[in-house]
Order: structure tokens, then sequence, then C-alpha cells
């Protein structure tokens, strides 16, 4: 996983 | 994923949870602002759009799914349950949605990731979670006897909000280009708001008294 994405937050 | 991460989610589902069982079990949504429900429901319509497209996780795609069949289902709840509806007292949730939809709105056209359909809808839902629990707080002030509840759903958001506060700060110091304006300033915004209701939360809490809030 990309490790700068906030889009995995929910 | 960080223990801040994983308690601010946990606290968020527990705060749900707790609205889930005051309307399943006492059968009232009295003190709940309909207004701020139908609010989160938009938000997490709008934020997880990309639920079929970009798998994250199972967990992440769990917890999106009961994010947005328990604000569907609470919405329901509220407007059409034949013994919950009569406790919603429309006479005194009167925010306009408008007030805070149309200026999150413009706000996601000039400033988004990029300006997509997605990315738009993504920093929309963003700039409204960060708002959307005003309703409920004018309501709280309005109602002169908060129910346990009520006080806990909302101390549980608000604390779901402190917590992902930690998690970023943990997140910006150990991961690479973690840098995200967006959800750090409107964060920041969202458990601003929830400063004054903390304050009385703890004092009812510390004289072991009813929470109210002045007018």
């Amino acid at each position: 996983t990309d490790p700068s994405n906030a889009k995995d937050e929910l | 994923m960080n223990i801040f991460r994983l308690a601010g989610d946990m606290t968020h589902l527990a705060s749900v949870l707790v609205l889930l069982l005051k309307i399943h079990t006492i059968k009232s949504c009295a003190g709940i602002s309909l207004k701020t429900q139908e609010l989160y429901a938009l938000v997490f319509a709008t934020r997880y759009l990309d639920i079929f497209t970009d798998f994250i996780s199972l967990y992440n795609t769990t917890m999106k799914l009961i994010f947005l069949g328990s604000s569907f289902s609470i919405v329901w709840y509220i407007r059409n349950h034949k013994i919950v509806s009569r406790s919603y007292d429309k006479s005194q949730d009167t925010f306009r949605h408008y007030f805070l939809i149309i200026p999150c709105l413009l706000l996601a056209l000039l400033v988004n990731e990029k300006f997509t359909f997605k990315e738009v809808m993504w920093a929309f839902s963003i700039y409204l979670e960060a708002v959307a629990i005003l309703p409920q707080l004018v309501l709280l002030q309005r109602t002169r006897n908060i129910d346990n509840l009520t006080g806990q759903y909302v101390f549980l958001l608000g604390a779901y909000r402190a917590l992902y506060i930690l998690n970023w700060i943990y997140r910006y110091f150990t991961e690479t280009h973690y840098v995200h304006w967006i959800t750090w300033v409107s964060g920041l915004v969202q458990t601003l708001l929830y400063a004054d209701f903390f304050y009385y939360y703890f004092e009812s809490w510390k004289n072991n008294k009813k929470l109210q809030l002045p007018a």
C-alpha cells in the first residue's frame, strides 16, 4: 500500500 | 494501522452503537438531531464512492459498509419508524442543511486534491463531516434534560475526532510523504467544535451532575 495515502482512513 | 487510528475507529463505532441502542431498545430518538444524521449519511455516501473501485483492506471495506448502513438506517428509523419517530421533536431541530452543504460544496470545488468528480466529492465529505455536528450541538443546547445516552453519543463522536488527530501526528512522524492538509485542517476544526461540549461534559461528570449546556 502507498504509505502516503490518506484515503485508507475512514 | 496505529493504535490511535484503531482506537479512533472503535470510538466512532461505539458512538454509532450507543445511538442504535437508544433507538432499538429504548425506541427513542429524543434529543437526537435528524439534520446531523442526514448530513452524516451524505458524508459517508460521498466519501465512500471508492468502495467498489479501490480495495484497501477487508477491515476498511467492512467499516465503510457499517458506517453507510448504520447512518442510513438511523435516518430511516427517525423519519419512518412508527414508535421511534414519535420521539423526534422537529420544532427543536431547526438547523438548515443548506447553510452547511452549499458552502462545503463550493469549498470542495475550489480546494481539493484533484479536480475529478471522486476527489471533489471526497473533499466535500471531509468538509461536511467537520460541521455536520452543528445541528446536534444546537439541539443539545436547547434540550433542558440531556439523557445519558445522548451525552455519551456526542462525547464518543468528539473522542473519535481527537484520536484521529493523534493518529495524524503519529503517521506524520512514522510515514514518508504523509502530509494531508485537507483532512488535517478540517479535522482540527471539527474537533474544536466539541471543545465547549467536552468542557461541560467533564464538569457534569466531575460534579456528578446531569449534563446541561448553557443557552
